[in-house]
């Protein structure tokens, strides 16, 4: 199973829509301080049911919608599409092709499409849930991670350890 | 099934051992339970040797040592239970060129294995890359994205 | 005498804001006490609006941005409070080149008035030094000092 | 007021002496992960009396004391000498140059001198006291100082402004 695209718009300073194609092996995301870097990892995170809007630095969903700028009108909805090749069947669904969508409100409110039936959150967790991806793994280690893992306490690292179990 | 804590603590610290080695070009690392007849509650000790210095607990290592040896510790659990794909944000920050370019050929590696989206600033990481994107913000406060081509010097 | 709180944090306030203009190239910073009315235990938010974006507190913002935020924070402090030394471990670490030579060029106003030594591993830093010494560890484990000239390209 | 010269010998990975100069203006320090330069700065906050051994990242002050190689013997004790332009006289000394020693032994003692003459760490405390040097200054701001000041909770943040009061 790998990533093949993420499509997003309306998310934090992607005003506009923006793809990115990945191929198998290793894909460098460059540019300078606060170009929108990091929230390409926050978008994934979003899509894969995250619900802790702390854990995208915001307080709360509408944080993570374009706010707006001197020129442009903030949005009042945000959608991210992750597409996913599934020809291993690591994900249990028939489909080679696994299209997740997930579309955030100013009211706080989300919907969720898997390949264009929508869903509950719970279908999302359960879809990935052998998968060692989304919630307690660490397929997305973000900004300030390594921090993490070297300012705790022994008494504090047995979670880390934990969470590769 | 839920591997046992103990279980997973010995596979974890072996893999630690062998590629600490790799990054750091030789050495010894350990990993110690504080208190292991508390297998709930025990914490873990991490001491290291880099090469021709002494073992010492992670606590008086430099900067840069400490985040390669977390980048040891992620690795490793990335070998024990691989995942599909893996996002890594400027992991590299803290590590000096020579660092860099031994994680580089490290993480080289592991893709063939997962797949790998990395953020980053370090012209080390950017060269081992087979796709590169570019985020730019032309338009203040706005990220668009530009498809990059990695020039062979 | 201790200043009274109220009147140091004002002039922090009014200096940060003005630091942050100069490390950002325009924008504009506040500092907010979250309890006014309760000078003993009130919190500080911060708040910034860098140059087209829109105020936003720095908990939304990069990691660069905030790591520049709190430059123009020790530099507004530096300025309310100048000390005859001050030594900078790595400050510059999260910092992208164009906000380094900023930086850089910033440091290298402030050091007409305190002296500045400052452990870097970013070219742009190294740029404004007035001298330069090389740490180097050719034998494993001792640290050997070499004074080294800056090279103008 | 200026520092003049820095001569470390024992202390962590100083093995051997060095000797820095210092001149007025900016002094760059660079080098490889793990050469020392961190070390420097954990030299002169021991001799300006630094008694918090988890400020110079160690346990115990034998920690700071090197510690011996593979081709090294560890030595007994370690040796910080700071040389300081008086000139302004901001110290409250009739010297226009003061030279500060602190020599710490395995045994945790340490020993404080004031150009030559042996005092006690008071008598260094009360040196600096109004210059904003030392213990809760920020004339030294460690790796890492920048993250604590970010992660910081709103209601921790006075006591960074109570540093600069
Ligand atoms: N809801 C939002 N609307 C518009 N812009 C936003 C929103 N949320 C965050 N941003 C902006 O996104 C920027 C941060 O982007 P990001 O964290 O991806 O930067 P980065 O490329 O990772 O930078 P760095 O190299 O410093 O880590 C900030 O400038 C912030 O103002
Ligand atoms: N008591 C000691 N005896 C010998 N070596 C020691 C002692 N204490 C610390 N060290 C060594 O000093 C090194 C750390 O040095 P330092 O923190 O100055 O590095 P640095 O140059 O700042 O690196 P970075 O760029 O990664 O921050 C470590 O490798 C550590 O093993
Ligand atoms: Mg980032
Ligand atoms: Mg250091």
């Amino acid at each position: 199973m790998f990533l093949k695209r993420l499509e997003i718009i309306g998310f934090k300073s992607f005003a506009d829509k923006v793809i990115l194609n990945f191929e198998k092996g290793i894909t460098a995301i460059v540019g300078p301080n606060g170009s929108g870097k990091s929230n390409i990892s926050d978008a994934v995170r979003l899509v894969l049911g995250e619900q802790s809007i702390k854990s995208l630095r915001g307080n709360k969903l509408e944080d993570v919608i374009f706010v707006g700028t001197e020129k442009r009108k903030p949005l009042s909805f945000a959608e991210v599409t992750l597409t996913l090749d599934n020809s291993d069947h690591m994900l249990p669904l028939d489909f080679t092709e696994v299209v997740i969508t997930r579309k955030i409100f100013r009211s706080g409110e989300s919907e969720f499409y898997i390949n264009k039936t929508q869903c509950r959150l719970k279908d999302v967790y359960e879809l990935f849930m052998d998968t060692g991806i989304g919630r307690d793994g660490y397929s997305i280690i973000g900004q300030g991670k390594i921090d993490e893992i070297l300012v705790s306490r022994p008494e504090d690292r047995r979670q880390i350890f934990e969470e590769a179990s | 099934i839920k591997i046992k804590f103990k279980d997973n603590f010995e596979l974890i610290e072996a893999q630690f051992k062998e590629t600490f080695k790799k990054l750091f070009g030789g050495g010894r690392a350990e990993l110690i339970l504080t208190d292991p007849d508390d297998l709930l509650n025990t914490g873990i000790e991490i001491n290291v040797q880099p090469p021709g210095k002494k073992l010492q607990n992670i606590s008086l290592l430099s900067g840069g040592e400490k985040a390669l040896v977390a980048i040891s510790l992620l690795f490793a659990m990335i070998l024990i239970r691989p995942t599909p794909f893996c996002i890594l944000d400027e992991i590299d920050a803290a590590l000096d060129d020579a660092n860099v370019d031994r994680f580089a050929s490290y993480l080289k590696e592991l893709s063939k294995d997962s797949q790998f989206i990395v953020v980053t600033h370090r012209k080390g990481t950017m060269s081992v890359a087979d796709t590169l994107y570019g985020v730019t913000m032309q338009e203040k406060g706005i990220s668009k994205l530009l498809s990059l081509k990695l020039e062979t010097a």
